[in-house]
């Protein structure tokens, strides 16, 4: 870990002082590499590690394990601070229904995901209806039926014929109709470098005018992430995003790199494939996570 | 490409930096950049173009002996295990390569093991309707080693030349999904009489240094033969199969490049290291 890699590096500092710049290099560097081998991105390593090293030089220690207790514990505060709050709790229209969208790339669990926030809604009183605009992939809208089946959500669909912005439309009047107080729009997957898809999609946000969208991201996702969170935040305006399969082994520092860029808080982390697992982003668990 | 004039210390930095960029490991980047090192000094090499060709030359290098196509049915049915983590591609994958098969006059049959997840079997039947293959399945929820079972003994009945085995996705952390597979393996191996010939593991080239770990932990499993890489059509330049072609014995067999099926190709080393340094 981070913690004994520091340990044993400011072993040799028995005495007592302050830090000075050739006893940080080093831990820095340790550092640097622990950031990389989680998938913090190169470019968001670099400016952490420079505020890092900023606040270690010439703090006083009184010991060596004194000293890589301070260490990480500036490492540990910097982290956190950077990660942020989880955005409060989902909003909500001045008049319902609420509509929310779930984007991201192929595969990030949006699906899932969908289902998962029907059954936090449910749980919170409210009456959800789940929307199924993935006209592409084979069997999604299948998909989605199954899911809602679980939790108890009707999906309303209109088969693959349609295209998504009038599915959302018609999805909408519905909901008026039928008194749903939110709208769960799944989408289909799609590359931030494919024009057309994030047109559709941006099309789609402009017919529902969501409360919230959520940017569903892979947690085991390398220094690719923060292209990705760059290019959906410039063209929808996210509200945050949701990091999915936390219960795997990744250490998940494309968390880091994502609201660095772009500033949006993460709100929810998908822990397994039950609709039941679906956790409030809490940013110290995160961190011990990261820090490996 | 690079805009500086002379070969630095400071070109071997961001030669590094583009390394690690592309999601290789760090550890990776350090021995690439090293040999990279050792080659300008023993060779004299002055221009910036030349270091950044051999890079890339031994970038291909590490990954040339790694290459090697499906074996062919010289003893049909071969038998492809598709595994990996949940959402990476496998059943998009599967349906590629059948399409492949088939376009090379192979008999093949798919076969809809993932009998858990929503859909998971209706998304295999609707891709094996596009493609013209037959797909073997049982209901959800059923056990998928008897599928499996199910599919091998017709297969080798009807002397089919491919059966390509979907899984459920799983993460390597869960130790009884783990057990599963252990025990799909065991099965098929009953029902054809010896070890299965290919099993394929699918990385999804967004993932970062996980996808290391995912393959240590698949082979732990299972004796994997082959890699597929696939979304290579994004920004991610899938540098992560370079710690796994250094650390594990596996072929890199294909690439996934889109969402149809034709966006499906031979692993190519050469291409790949062009790609990952712009
Ligand atoms: N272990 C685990 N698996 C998850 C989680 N979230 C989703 N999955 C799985 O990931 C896979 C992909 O999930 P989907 O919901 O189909 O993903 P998607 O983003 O809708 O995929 P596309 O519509 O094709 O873009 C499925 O096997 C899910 O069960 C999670 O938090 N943990
Ligand atoms: N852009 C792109 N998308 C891909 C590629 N391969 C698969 N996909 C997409 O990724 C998503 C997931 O693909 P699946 O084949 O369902 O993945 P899987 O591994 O079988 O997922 P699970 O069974 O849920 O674990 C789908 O939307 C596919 O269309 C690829 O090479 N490029
Ligand atoms: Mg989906
Ligand atoms: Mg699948």
């Amino acid at each position: 870990s981070l913690s004994e890699k520091l340990q044993n590096l400011f072993q040799q500092l028995g005495r007592k002082g302050r830090l000075t710049e050739a006893d940080v290099t080093e831990a820095v560097r340790q550092i640097r590499l622990a950031l990389l081998e989680a998938d913090v991105n190169y470019r968001v390593v670099k400016e952490f590690i420079a505020r890092i090293k900023e606040q270690a030089v010439g703090e006083e220690v009184l010991s060596g394990l004194n000293a890589a207790q301070h260490v990480v514990k500036i490492v540990r505060d910097e982290l956190q601070a950077l990660l942020g709050d989880n955005g409060g709790p989902l909003a909500n229209a001045p008049k319902p229904p609420t509509a929310y969208l779930v984007v991201g790339l192929q595969g990030g669990g949006k699906t899932t995901t969908c289902g998962k926030l029907a059954a936090h809604l449910r749980k919170g009183g409210h009456r959800p209806l789940l929307v199924a605009t993935d006209v592409a992939r084979p069997a999604a809208i299948q998909q989605l039926q199954v899911v809602g089946e679980a939790v108890k959500t009707p999906v309303f669909q209109l088969g693959t014929r349609v295209s998504p912005v009038d599915i959302v439309r018609a999805a909408l009047a519905h909901a008026r109709e039928q008194g749903f107080t939110h709208l769960i729009v799944d989408t289909a997957g799609r590359l931030h470098v494919d024009d057309v898809l994030m047109d559709e999609v941006v099309a789609v946000r402009d017919a529902v005018a969501p409360q919230e969208i959520l940017l569903v991201l892979d947690a085991m996702t390398g220094q690719d992430a923060v292209n990705v969170a760059e290019q959906f935040n410039a063209r929808l305006e996210i509200s945050g995003f949701i990091l999915t399969k936390l219960d795997g082994d990744t250490r998940g520092g494309a968390a880091l790199s994502i609201r660095s860029v772009t500033g949006k808080p993460i709100r929810f982390l998908g822990v397994g494939e039950k609709y039941d697992a679906l956790e409030t982003f809490h940013a110290d668990r995160l961190t011990s996570r990261i820090i490996g | 490409a690079f805009r500086r004039s002379e070969i630095t210390e400071d070109l071997y930095e961001a030669l590094e930096e583009s390394l690690i960029l592309s999601d290789v490991s760090v550890e990776t980047a350090t021995l690439l950049v090293d040999r990279l090192r050792e080659r300008v000094r023993r060779e004299g090499i002055k221009d910036v173009e030349a270091a950044y060709d051999v890079l890339q030359h031994l970038v291909a290098e590490l990954l040339a002996e790694h290459v090697r196509p499906l074996p062919p049915p010289t003893r049909p049915p071969v038998v492809v295990v598709v595994v990996g983590v949940n959402g990476v591609g496998k059943t998009t994958t599967i349906a590629k390569l059948a399409a492949l098969l088939k376009r090379q006059r192979h008999s093949v049959v798919m076969v809809a093991a993932d009998t858990f997840r929503a859909a998971a079997i209706e998304q295999l039947e609707l891709w094996g309707q596009r493609i013209g293959v037959d797909v073997v399945r049982h209901q959800m929820g059923a056990d998928p080693a008897a599928v499996v079972f199910d599919a091998i003994q017709s297969a080798c009945a009807r002397k089919v030349d491919y059966v390509i085995i979907d899984t459920a996705g799983r993460l390597h952390t869960k130790h009884n999904l783990m057990e599963e597979l252990r025990k799909i393996d065991r099965v098929a191996q009953r029902a054809l009489g010896h070890t299965v010939d290919e099993t394929l593991l699918v990385l999804d080239a967004t993932t970062g240094q996980n996808a290391l770990v995912q393959a240590r932990e698949f082979a732990q499993a299972v004796n994997l033969t082959g890699l597929v890489l696939t979304k290579l059509d994004g920004t991610a330049k899938g540098g992560n199969v370079l710690s796994i072609a250094a650390e594990i014995p596996i072929s890199i067999r294909y690439v996934g490049t889109g969402e149809r099926p034709e966006d499906f190709a031979p692993f190519d080393p050469q291409r790949f290291a062009r790609e990952l340094l712009p």
